[in-house]
């Protein structure tokens, strides 16, 4: 189904967080595997984070998201 | 560390500021990365040397958006800055962004704060998971001296203790929720959520939210000290009273009460009492009980005055509970004392002790 807005735009947060400082790969992939990296990659920013490790973007995670932070990843090498 | 553990292979490190934010006054900058690199300095036996011109190990620059290195900032708030480990080229290079409005008070981004955590990733730090860290990736306002053991144990990996230590204080590390003998300095209702103090961290427990959230306490109000020893909510006014020491602040939510902090004899409390160990407000008698020691004194919140025939001794008036407490929270009828790593659930209208539980319960575990 068609995303809400308000989910499309949660789920674009989400990428773009995951993307720059959990290194989720950028770029076409399979429907499936896209779907994969990104729930490993939130569980391993939900772990980091010691949040409640739930691969989904929960209140909780959407809040740390949005705050205020260093642009350096917290995972992974950093060229 | 980043991977590969990258560091300087030399001890006498340069910098360079390149630019200046006109938020601040030159010297303003110049003393925040100075003294953001002595926090470095004094646990390592690095040195850093300014130079006025030429490349220098870590050059530090203000700039928006893309500005130079296809690692674009994104205006206002969201990504402060960022620094790259220790190599050549752009290694070690301390990026600030230039759309954050930068102080040196609490007012908006900390330039310190923020350098000394940036600088941290130009000698070969990378980010930590424990919040009191000042390498936690999640911007934080604190006081006194920014480095945790964490941070200590973690750059003295690398490059080695300072010989000519001055004794530093590290900030403890941040405290863990399901500690068996975690106990609490104070707890609260805000606005629906139960707000849990321990040292200068405290807990944000929320009805749909599962996990509690850790936060340090200045980050949300940097106004207050870094230890509460008791709180309460009086929903009627939407305030929340804090009590450190002598002093109390009222918040209406994020902001300070006009008039605070005040002295706590402003309540009518005897100026022999230095410091309220808890206090609850009982929603259906109007009353806010203040704990101190033994005894315990009752505010009638309509009226503003401290009932007569107060104090009372705790032990008489609330049998089975002859401890002092380190706080006390009201729900539907029950009390909950905590002391240590105890809470009591305490029947107020039958006056006993009904349950005992680990302090931490209330942080689901």
């Amino acid at each position: 189904l068609p995303l809400t807005p308000a989910n499309g735009d949660k789920r674009l947060l989400a990428e773009r967080y995951l993307k720059r400082f959990y290194g989720l790969p950028a770029g076409l992939q399979g429907r499936q595997r896209s779907a994969d990296a990104f729930q490993t990659q939130l569980k391993e920013m939900q772990k980091f984070f010691k949040l409640k490790i739930t691969g989904t973007l929960d209140d909780d995670t959407m809040q740390l998201m949005e705050q205020a932070r260093c642009g350096v990843p917290d995972v992974g090498e950093y060229n | 560390h980043f991977p590969r553990h990258l560091k300087w292979q030399k001890n006498e490190i340069t910098f360079r500021i390149i630019n200046y934010t006109p938020d601040l006054k030159k010297a303003d900058v110049d003393r925040a990365i100075r003294t953001a690199l002595n926090v470095w300095a004094d646990v390592t036996p690095l040195t850093f040397r300014k130079l006025h011109e030429g490349t220098a190990d870590i050059m530090i620059s203000f700039g928006s958006r893309e500005h130079g290195d296809y690692n674009p900032f994104d205006g206002p708030n969201g990504l402060l800055a960022h620094a790259y480990p220790p190599g050549p080229g752009l290694g070690g290079d301390t990026h600030f962004d230039e759309d954050e409005r930068w102080t040196k008070d609490s007012s908006a981004y900390n330039l310190f704060m923020v350098a000394a955590h940036e600088l941290g990733h130009a000698l070969g730090m990378s980010h930590s998971s424990d919040p009191g860290a000042l390498m936690y990736p999640i911007y934080q306002y604190i006081t006194g001296f920014p480095l945790s053991e964490d941070d200590i144990e973690g750059i003295q990996a690398l490059y080695g203790p300072n010989p000519n230590s001055k004794k530093v204080k590290p900030r403890p590390v941040a405290p863990t929720k399901c500690d068996p003998d975690l106990s609490f300095d104070a707890v609260t209702e805000l606005r629906g959520e139960t707000i849990v103090f321990k040292d200068r961290y405290y807990w944000r427990l929320h009805p749909q939210m599962p996990e509690p959230d850790l936060v340090v306490i200045k980050s949300t109000w940097p106004f207050l000290p870094n230890k509460v020893d008791a709180a309460y909510e009086n929903p009627e006014k939407d305030q929340v009273i804090m009590f450190s020491g002598v002093k109390m602040w009222a918040l209406n939510g994020y902001t300070l009460v006009d008039g605070y902090p005040k002295y706590i004899h402003k309540l009518g409390l005897p100026k022999s009492i230095r410091k309220v160990d808890a206090a609850v407000h009982i929603k259906d008698t109007g009353k806010t009980l203040l704990f101190a020691d033994e005894q315990y004194w009752s505010y009638d919140e309509a009226t503003g005055t401290m009932d007569r025939k107060y104090p009372r001794s705790i032990e008489d008036d609330f049998p089975g509970m002859n401890d002092e407490f380190d706080a006390v929270a009201y729900h539907y009828g029950q009390l909950y004392f905590f002391h240590e790593n105890l809470q009591y659930e305490y029947s107020y209208n039958a006056r006993k002790v009904i349950r005992i539980q680990r302090s931490n319960s209330i942080l689901s575990c």
